[in-house]
């Protein structure tokens, strides 16, 4: 299925913004 | 990614970093699930080049993948550790580009299997010179129609993909000139037909005619290929 590679690369980018995001948190606080 | 870089040559005035064990197994998981699809679409895929580089980049995310896992584990050791702030970038950086290259790879096989069924059509109205009978028209349309028809969807799904707007709208041209075209080429095609059958004046006329609209249909899907080949080369740039 062409559509599920996309798919499943939105959501390994979900998943690496919301570590990017955890690690930033910390980072700036 | 050069946010964190930053983050990072920040970090050396020495703050903890948390625990990432979650948000870097949500990333692993992700990958897995990445990888098991881009595994099967290398096995199913006929496509010699997408066979050749989508591993390579496939290896790039699961490394990518270890190396934030190990940063998690030694930052659990130690909050502090400067080599697992490196891992971490180190890691990020390889899932970003490792998951772009995975798409470009993945994109590049789409637009070529465009490309194959556009050079389809390029043969058939090759033909469409020694066409000399009614029962060839018929079977030539037979033929074309359903490449054609391919062609047309396949162009218009990726013409709306694509957020290059002035290769959209020379997509959207050409697809509409093909397809005012066709009918028009049928039709001149036949006038060729009956007036050769009938051995009279104007065959030659009509078979220049004939072959001037073959060719203009044939410059729009070169230009459409040249167009969908553009477009790959842009989002390499882009990325």
């Amino acid at each position: 299925d062409s559509g599920e590679m996309v798919r499943q690369a939105r959501i390994l980018a979900q998943a690496t913004a919301q570590l990017i995001q955890a690690i930033k948190g910390e980072a700036e606080r | 990614v050069s946010r964190l870089v930053i983050l990072h040559e920040e970090a050396e005035d020495g703050n903890a970093m948390p625990d990432l064990e979650k948000p870097v197994f949500g990333v692993s998981r992700a990958v897995a699930n990445l990888v098991k699809v881009g595994r099967e679409t290398i096995q199913s895929s006929d496509d010699a080049i997408l066979r050749q580089d989508m591993p390579a980049a496939l290896q790039r995310v699961e490394m990518a993948s270890k190396h934030l896992e190990e940063a998690s584990a030694m930052l659990k050791l130690d909050p502090f550790s400067q080599p697992a702030r490196k891992k971490l970038i180190e890691g990020s950086r390889g899932i970003l580009q490792g998951t772009s290259a995975l798409l470009l790879c993945f994109d590049e096989s789409e637009v070529r299997k465009i490309i194959r069924e556009c050079k389809r059509v390029l043969d058939y109205l090759a033909v469409a010179e020694v066409v000399d009978t009614l029962e060839d028209l018929v079977r030539f349309v037979k033929d074309l129609s359903p490449c054609l028809s391919k062609v047309s969807r396949e162009v218009d799904s990726r013409q709306k993909e694509l957020t290059h707007q002035v290769h959209r709208d020379i997509l959207i041209r050409c697809l509409e000139e093909v397809k005012t075209l066709t009918p028009i080429l049928i039709c001149s095609m036949k006038i060729y037909i009956q007036i050769h059958s009938q051995g009279g004046k104007g065959s030659d006329e009509a078979g220049v005619n004939r072959d001037y609209l073959a060719q203009r249909m044939t410059d729009e899907i070169n230009e459409i290929i040249r167009v969908l080949q553009l477009t790959t080369y842009d989002e390499e740039e882009w990325d």
